[in-house]
């Protein structure tokens, strides 16, 4: 853990009054490796050594806790701050029906999550309406619905439309029938294929929904950036899904993502059955990074 | 004198974050930087375009020591298990390595064995109508393990050559998930006059958990090689050589997009071009 590699670096620390700018170099060595080995991107963990490194010159060496432990509570609590701090509750609109889109890159867990809101939403009493807009994948429409079968929520799909009139002609059928939450699943695709991004812009831009969620995998690695980045830019999101945090990823993706979007993670899947889906930790998640 | 200025200490940096950025990992990037400077030094390498190439070389170097796929086993039929964590692209990779085989003249066989995950069967189904070949299915919820053994009698009955069997997503942390991963191997294996193989399928966009995932998969599995997914994005798949260099297993096939025909035999040689 980050503690026992820090005790290591500070063991020849004796009885100093402060902790040196030399000390504190190998510390960030150590924290440096630390972060990039939980799959943090390598631009971010410069910042963040760089910003940690400042707050821990100069730190007076305490009696009651080793260097250490001070190194790494500097540590863990700017990891916290970045990670948290933000608005993760979900947003829903003053007239309904609202609308939730789920976007990310393919088999990242948008489809199970898609599920998962539902059931969600529906305990907090709202009555939702799932919709079916990947038409690529194989059976990808059929596996929405076998989902909307075993939870009892509704899947709009109609044959030989494009994701866009799928997705208007579900937001007539959820008004129709009094929903007051439709929660878009859309296909997998690459941040770098144009014309599938311009597919989200297409339909954002006919049915505006006032949530949009990037669905990313816990175990992502130094790509994450990119690809938080691109759907920013091209078809903007209010947050997160981080999804498989039930294994034993690092999820450094989380902090790399963050940091460079301002974005909150709002929640984290945690398991393959429709009820795995909870409110992010920040804290939880620090730990897991720092190991 | 501008050549020799190329070799600064931000050179040796930035090639290493080239390869933390393409996901090999800190022992192994160092490691291939540790490599590429006896290279460069013994050979007095002091031009840009010379830097770039020895990288090239250390990472092909690299990819070759985890040495070739081993040789299919000589018994027919084959029964290779398409394995791996969620999402990573299991399903469409069984199904092009079956059109792939099909293509070089090989009978082939699916054996639908998610019968997890929702609609799991039916998207194997649809895959192997597409590579127009058969497909051994049950019902949703089945045993996994009567599956296989029901595609190998199949194929027995047959004369098919090859029998690709796709499983459910499953996390390696999962013990339970493992073990069911476990006693369909040795179905295959009792059923078997040779030996069944396994493919381990590794998303590019995956970071070091990838190391973590071929040591427990290779508990289970008898894992011969990898097939990269997804290296159409831009991601550089780099974990395989960390994999590689904790385990020894080669990459013998890379997925470069969602249809049928998207998947090549993997070339060290590309691979080191696109890095650098
Ligand atoms: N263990 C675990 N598995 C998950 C989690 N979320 C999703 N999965 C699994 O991950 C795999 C992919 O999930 P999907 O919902 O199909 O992913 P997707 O993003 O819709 O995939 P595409 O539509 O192809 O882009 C499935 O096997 C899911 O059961 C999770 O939190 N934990
Ligand atoms: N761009 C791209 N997408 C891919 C590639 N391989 C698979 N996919 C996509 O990744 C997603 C998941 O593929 P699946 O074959 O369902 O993955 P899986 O591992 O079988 O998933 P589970 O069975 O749920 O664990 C689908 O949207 C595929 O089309 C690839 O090489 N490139
Ligand atoms: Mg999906
Ligand atoms: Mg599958």
């Amino acid at each position: 853990s980050l503690s026992d590699r820090l005790q290591g670096v500070f063991a020849k620390l004796r009885g100093q009054g402060k902790l040196t700018e030399k000390d504190v170099d190998a510390a960030m060595r150590e924290i440096r490796m630390v972060l990039l080995e939980a799959d943090v991107n390598y631009k971010v963990v410069k910042q963040f050594v760089e910003h940690v490194k400042e707050r821990a010159v100069g730190e007076g060496v305490t009696k009651s806790v080793t260097p250490a432990q001070q190194v790494v509570k500097i540590v863990y609590d700017e990891m916290v701050d970045i990670l948290g701090g933000t608005q993760q509750a979900l947003k829903f609109a003053s007239h309904p029906p609202s609308v939730i889109m789920l976007v990310g890159l393919q088999g990242s867990g948008k489809t199970t999550a898609a599920a998962k809101l539902a059931v969600m939403l529906r305990r907090q009493g709202r009555d939702p309406m799932l919709v079916a807009a990947d038409i690529y994948r194989p059976a990808a429409v059929e596996q929405l619905q076998t989902l909307g079968g075993q939870i009892d929520v509704p899947v709009a799909y109609y044959r030989h439309k494009s994701a866009v009139a799928i997705v208007e002609e579900a937001l007539r059928e959820a008004t129709r029938t009094g929903r007051d939450v439709v929660i878009l699943d859309t296909a997998g695709r690459l941040h770098i294929d144009e014309d599938m991004m311009q597919e989200l812009v297409d339909i954002k831009s006919s049915v505006p929904p006032g949530e949009s969620l990037l669905v990313v995998d816990a175990m992502t690695g130094q790509d994450a950036v990119n690809v938080a980045l691109a759907f920013l830019d091209k078809v903007d999101f209010d947050g997160i899904i981080l999804t498989k945090m039930d294994g034993d990823a690092r999820g450094g993706a989380a902090l790399s993502m963050k940091s460079v979007t301002g974005k909150p993670i709002k929640l984290a899947s945690v398991g393959e059955k429709v009820n795995d889906l909870e409110v992010f930790h920040p804290d939880r998640v620090a730990s897991r990074i720092l190991g | 004198a501008a050549a020799r200025k190329a070799i600064t200490p931000e050179f040796w940096t930035e090639a290493e974050d080239a390869l933390i950025a393409a996901d090999a990992g800190v022992a192994c990037s160092a490691r291939i930087v540790e490599n590429a400077k006896k290279r460069i030094i013994s050979e007095g390498i002091r031009d840009i375009e010379g830097l770039k190439d020895a990288f090239r070389r250390e990472v092909v170097a690299m990819l070759e020591s985890f040495g070739e796929p081993p040789e299919p086993p000589p018994e027919r039929p084959r029964v290779i298990f398409i394995a791996g964590v969620n999402g990573v692209g299991k399903t469409t990779t069984a199904a092009k390595i079956g059109f792939l085989l099909k293509e070089k003249g090989n009978k082939i066989l699916f054996a639908a064995a998610d019968t997890f995950r929702a609609a799991g069967i039916e998207q194997m189904e649809m895959w192997a109508s597409r590579v127009v070949a058969p497909v051994v299915s049950h019902q949703a919820g089945g045993d996994p393990a009567a599956v296989v053994y029901d595609s190998i009698e199949s194929a027995k009955a047959k004369s098919i050559d090859t029998v690709l069997v796709d499983t459910a997503g499953r996390l390696h942390t999962k013990k339970n998930l493992m073990e069911e991963l476990g006693k369909m191997w040795r179905v295959a294996d009792r059923q078997l006059p040779g030996r069944p193989e396994a493919i381990l399928v590794i998303d590019a966009t995956t970071g070091q958990n990838g190391v973590s995932q071929a040591r427990i998969f290779g508990e289970v599995l008898d894992v011969s090689s990898i097939a990269l997914t997804k290296m159409d994005g831009s991601a550089k798949g780099g974990v395989v050589m960390a994999i590689g260099m904790e385990l020894g297993i080669p990459v013998a096939y890379i997925g470069v997009g969602e249809g049928i025909s998207d998947l090549k035999p993997f070339d060290p040689e590309q691979y080191a071009t696109a890095l650098f």
